[in-house]
């Protein structure tokens, strides 16, 4: 057994990567197949290095956009690891996790929620309720859920999401405000506006705190410079442009992802209560830390 | 902006696929 060494057909796994990230899949294919062949021949279709190598090339189809190949080579990887591994592995439910990926990148929403919610209960099972992998299992649901208009049970999803993050990795885990962000935006999707800012309002007070220390009258986040300037907007009819910047600059400098899509997510929620002022105000601070 | 949000989300690969 050529590839029985776990150390081979790790260095072998490293190649194809190596390949399919050059594009070179051409080379990255046919290594895996040869692969697959020497180990089935060695040691039998049911094994589980048969199963890892057959992951293996199911990424590299996944990443030539094959999905269907993907797929029909993870269900073989699946039913190897129920047989060998028992239906309860963590192996088992992270191969059910990406074959719901697969068939969510095709649209198959509806066949791909029951694969994502069997890989929930074997992580729920086998590491705990309370597990941040569990967390990130419930983001994969709740989007699958999303794509098919299911608020609610997104809803429940990203809660209990947001709850094992929060309590397991700390209010300023980036998950935390990821999670906050897609929770915000299913609100939107059901028209619960206020609940949509209540949530990037506390993504970007966080965010500022952990930068800059606790809000005081003198230390406050991006937003509430932004209503400030909203609502003192009449008065300054008459003195001319608002030139009061303050210390507002810092909040400007507040800079990930996450709080960029928040400026602009909470800018189109006052621009859709005609809050212009403070819109601007949020839309120029994201296009600034872009 | 609503749209850029949910461009953000995506459905995420679990890699430990390949080291069982």
């Amino acid at each position: 057994g050529r590839l029985r060494d776990p150390a081979r057909l790790r260095t072998l796994h490293n190649l194809v990567i190596q390949y399919a990230s050059q594009g070179r899949y051409e080379v990255a294919v046919p290594l895996c197949k040869q692969a697959l062949e020497d180990l089935e021949k060695t040691s039998g279709h049911d094994h589980p290095d048969v199963a890892t190598m057959l992951n293996i090339l199911a990424l590299v189809y996944r990443d030539q956009n094959k999905y269907k190949e993907a797929a029909h080579l993870l269900n073989d990887a699946l039913a190897i690891r129920e047989k060998t591994l028992g239906k309860d592995h963590p192996a088992v439910a992270a191969t059910l996790n990406n074959l719901a990926v697969l068939y969510g990148k095709r649209g198959k929403y509806k066949e791909a929620e029951p694969l994502c919610k069997r890989a929930l209960e074997i992580r729920e099972k086998v590491l705990g309720k309370f597990h941040p992998d569990v967390a990130k299992q419930l983001n994969n649901l709740a989007l699958l859920c999303q794509n098919q208009g299911k608020y609610e049970e997104v809803e429940y999803y990203y809660r209990r999401a947001l709850e094992i993050y929060e309590s397991k990795l700390g209010a300023d885990d980036p998950n935390v405000a990821k999670t906050k962000n897609n929770l915000a935006t299913c609100y939107l999707k059901q028209g619960k506006f206020k609940d949509a800012e209540t949530l990037y309002k506390e993504i970007l007070t966080r965010a500022h705190e952990k930068e800059f220390g606790s809000v005081n009258n003198d230390n406050k986040p991006i937003w509430m410079h932004a209503e400030e300037r909203e609502e003192s907007k009449d008065k300054r009819r008459d003195a001319g442009p608002y030139v009061e910047y303050g210390s507002w600059y810092k909040a400007c400098k507040v800079d990930s992802p996450t709080v960029n899509t928040t400026l602009k997510s909470l800018g189109a929620l006052y621009r859709r209560q005609g809050k212009l002022e403070a819109a601007e105000t949020l839309e120029e601070c994201a296009s600034k830390s872009r | 902006d609503q749209q850029g949000a949910s461009r953000q989300q995506q459905l995420e690969w679990d890699d430990s696929t390949l080291t069982y």
